[in-house]
Parts: C-alpha cells; structure tokens; sequence
C-alpha cells in the first residue's frame, strides 16, 4: 500500500522553481491496477520514481506499507526497490553488456533464488512476450519495442509486490501491446501484484481497476473503472 | 523521391542471418507524406535508416532524387543528411551539454544562414509546439515527451526537403499529438516537405497520404488515404 500526504517536488532551474510535483495526495491499495493518465510534462515520471524510491519529495510525506519512507535511509530505499518493485522506464534502462537472458536474469542476481525455477520463469516470460528467438541478442541487436518487452520480462520475473511501469507499450504496436497488458493483467490477478503504471493508451486506461488524471503536478480527478 | 529496388539489409549474430529487410522495393514521391506500419521487429527503423543515408543495405539499389546512392561515399552521404533531411530519432539523440534552443539550431552550425531569421523560426516552433518557457533547460531537465518535441522542432527548422521520423509521438498525450502533427501536415502542405515516419498511432495513420505496412521486412500492402 502507498500513500502520499501532500506531496511537492521541486526543481530550481537557475532562479525558477519548476513543481513537478505540486500538492498530491493519494492511496493505492496493494492489488490494485492503477493508471496514471496526463499530458506531457504534468509529473507522471516523477510521481512513478517518488513510489519506487528512486528520488525523494522536497516536501510531504510518503508511506509504503505503513512505513514512512520520507527520510528513509539509501539502504531501506534500496531493499524495497531491490525486493519489492520491478520497474519498467520510459527509457528501458537495459544493460549493453549483458545479453536478453542476462538482463532479465539481473534483478535477481545475489538473491536466493531457486535457478531451476527462476530459469524456467524467464523462458516462460520469453514465449508468452514472444522475444524467446532474441534471448542470446544484445539490447544494441534489438528494436525499439523488442526492447521495451525485454525490460517488461526483467520487471516481472522477481515476482514483486509492485510493477511500476512508465509508458510500457508507447514502443509497442496495438497487437503486440494487448499481448503484453494481458499478460500484465493476468499476474496482477493471479499474484495480487500491484501494477501502477504511466500512460497515454486508452486501451491500458480500460483495463486499470482505476485511473489518476495529473495535470501540472496536482490530481485532476480519478476514475473507477471495474468497481 | 525515393526509391528502393529489391533491397535486403541482412544481420549477422552468430551464425545466423537476421533479415531486417527482406527485399523491399517501393517509391516515395517529392511531397509525400507517408507512414510506415508494422508490427515490433518488422524492419520500419531499419528502412528510415537507410532512406535517411545513416546505414546502408545490403544488397538492392537505394536511389535518391534519381542519384544512386547504393555505394556512395561517406562525404555524398552526410551532404544529404545535412542538407536534405530532417531527422526525428525513437530515442530522440538530443545533445546533453545544449539546451533546448541550442538543440535546435544544432543541425544549422556551418551553413550560410540568415540567423535572425533563423532565430525567429526556433521561436515560432518553440511557440507552437508549446515549449517556448523550456529553451534554456538541458535533456536530462526535460520529461519524455518535451525531449520528443524538442527532437521534432530540431528536425524542422532547418527547413529540409525530407523530414524522417521514427514514432514521433510515441511518448505524447493525444491532444500534444495531434498539435504536434498538425503542424507537420501544414509543413508539408506549405512547404512541399515529405514526410515519412513510422508509426503505430492511427490517427497519424489517418492524416497520410498513403500508408506502407511492412512485416518481417517485406512490404505487405499499401493503402491510399487521399487520393
Ligand atoms: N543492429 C542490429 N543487429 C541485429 N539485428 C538487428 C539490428 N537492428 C535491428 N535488428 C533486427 O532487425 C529487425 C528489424 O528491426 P527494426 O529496428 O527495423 O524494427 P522496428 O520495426 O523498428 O521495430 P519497433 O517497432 O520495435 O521499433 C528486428 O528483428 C531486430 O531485432
Ligand atoms: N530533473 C529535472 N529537472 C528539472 N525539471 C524537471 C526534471 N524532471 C522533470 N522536470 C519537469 O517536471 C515536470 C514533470 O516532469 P515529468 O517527467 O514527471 O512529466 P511526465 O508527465 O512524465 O511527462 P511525459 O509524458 O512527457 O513523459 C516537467 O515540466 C519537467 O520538465
Ligand atoms: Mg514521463
Ligand atoms: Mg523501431
């Protein structure tokens, strides 16, 4: 569960303060599958990188599981990205050194894993999104959307409580895109994973449980969708 | 004009061949605006890629205004990039050490220019594209869409014959799309600029004169929307 008091996210560029975050306040319960909807430049990357513990708000709080995150320690930070996200960016952030296999096997790198299991996972991953042909290719081997779904299968194959995921099928062509939502929406329901994701596709926002409309860095409205 | 005589563009990894085009011959008109469609993995970057003289094929004749430019030298090649083509890229390539006015005019260093003139032109697309409060910010002070539109204003300004873009609105909201794109269709229609991108938003689809859809790198049909 996630909850934001009043959160601001403050930039200064030369002697301009930019609020790209500017007063939000929210729940998302553990489960849920919500979208972030806005234009542009209205602070959905930066609201998705507050949840996820990669930056901090310049003022306000944030809980995760009941816990006030707000001044946590880098090492809290870091266990609960390490152990309960899985991220998808915008910019898909694979490592050029390490091929398809390898980057979707790297979350869970230093972890007790079982390898039988972790290995059969991302070969089911790598069938059900259909890159299974690339897993030896390197990210600079790949295409846009192949990219995108490889980062898609390293998000999940950790199996965390969470899915952040910033724009995940902007890279994606409609067909290839519902293939993955559905199988995003398939693992929310059967492992109660939560996915809370950025988008400008009607087709993710009608799938959402809920969506939150941002708009210059405040909530504008929020929409039930499956209640 | 563009035109491509059975070409292939063939990867090597491994042992094994990877066919990102696949014997692809079409034309593309002076003044066209045309959109490539297909699904992940087909070959559309690959194809703008070679139209706009950054790779080559490789086998299959690629001519441009009636010039082969198959074997041309690298010189002949980065004249036409320079001179003739605008380049909007999938992951955008803005400069990190330039703003976003010095981004823009970038493609313009070393060519005679009358420079108020090209100055008034930045500020008129800056305007019209809504990131005129944004000049004087670097890429990594910029979200996802802004860094795209600041790449579509760079590939305009130097007023090129051909403008390539490759999903140039892959990360905006609807209603930013279709500003963005409705300035291009204007430039094409004022200014005979071509267009040619690849897409998978059908309401870029709707606006062009014609769409090539392309799958495992064949051309696979075609469709006239003005005629
Ligand atoms: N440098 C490369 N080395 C090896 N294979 C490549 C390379 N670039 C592209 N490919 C392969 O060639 C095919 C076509 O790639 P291309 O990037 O043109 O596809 P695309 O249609 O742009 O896809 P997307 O919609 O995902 O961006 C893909 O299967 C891709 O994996
Ligand atoms: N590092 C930064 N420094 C300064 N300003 C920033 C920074 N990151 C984001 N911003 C600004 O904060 C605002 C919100 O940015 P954010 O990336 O969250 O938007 P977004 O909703 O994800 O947009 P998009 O749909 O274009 O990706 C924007 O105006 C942006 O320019
Ligand atoms: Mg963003
Ligand atoms: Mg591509």
């Amino acid at each position: 569960k996630i909850v934001f008091e009043d959160v601001y996210k403050r930039y200064k560029i030369g002697k301009v303060d930019v609020n790209a975050l500017n007063g939000i306040s929210l729940t998302i319960n553990k489960g849920e599958f919500v979208c972030i909807a806005g234009p542009s430049g209205s602070g959905k990357t930066t609201l998705l990188n507050l949840i996820g513990c990669l930056d901090s708000s310049t003022t306000g709080n944030i809980y995760f599981d009941d816990y006030n995150i707000t001044n946590a320690k880098e090492k809290v930070l870091e266990k609960i990205r390490k152990e309960k996200i899985g991220f998808i960016f915008q910019s898909f952030n694979l490592i050029e050194t390490l091929n398809v296999f390898e980057n979707i096997e790297y979350p869970s790198i230093g972890k007790k894993v079982n390898k039988k299991e972790l290995y059969e996972r991302i070969e089911n991953f790598l069938k059900e999104i259909e890159i299974t042909e690339l897993k030896k290719r390197f990210p600079n081997e790949l295409s846009g959307g192949q990219k995108q779904r490889v980062a898609i299968a390293r998000a999940f194959v950790n199996q965390p409580q969470i899915i952040l995921a910033d724009e995940p099928t902007a890279n994606l062509d409609s067909a290839t895109a519902n293939k993955v939502i559905s199988l995003m929406k398939r693992i929310n329901k059967e492992q109660n994973t939560s996915l809370i994701f950025s988008t400008h596709d009607y087709e993710i926002m009608n799938m959402a449980d809920r969506i939150i409309r941002i708009h210059d860095g405040k909530v504008k409205g929020e929409e039930i969708k499956n209640g």
